[in-house]
């Protein structure tokens, strides 16, 4: 049971602003670093971001870096690389096929 | 694919180490 809150992971649908709800539907995303130290599970919100799109990947060689540099296209590579190494290091997640590619150790 | 189940091994390892 894990909180389900990835933003376009259903692919390319771009969020529709209704003419309501958008205010708080969006207001929580706005502040990208701000948010990006607020702590769920002693990750960050950056690293559980990047955690869950290689837990979503499902595929043998798991997530490539250009994958994950697509999705998370507001977060560089330099920081996206920081994170997969941080990630790695704890275990969550290791290299397969090469060091730009990534799968989960807890999806099975 | 050696190399998968052998980093893997290696993760489960890390992540183990890390929860204890």
């Amino acid at each position: 049971s894990k909180p389900q809150n990835t933003m376009g992971g259903g692919g390319g649908m771009s969020v529709m602003p209704t003419s309501h709800t958008s205010m708080s539907s969006m207001g929580s995303t706005g502040s990208y670093s701000a948010a990006s130290m607020m702590l769920v599970n002693g990750l960050s919100a950056n690293q559980n971001q990047v955690l869950s799109l290689i837990k979503s990947c499902h595929e043998p060689q798991g997530i490539s870096m250009q994958d994950l540099k697509q999705k998370l296209s507001g977060m560089s590579v330099t920081v996206i690389r920081q994170i997969v190494d941080f990630l790695s290091n704890e275990g969550h997640i290791f290299s397969t096929i090469d060091e730009d590619h990534f799968r989960s150790t807890d999806n099975e | 694919l050696e190399r998968i189940s052998k980093n893997k091994k290696a993760a489960l390892e890390r992540l183990a180490a890390n929860q204890a």
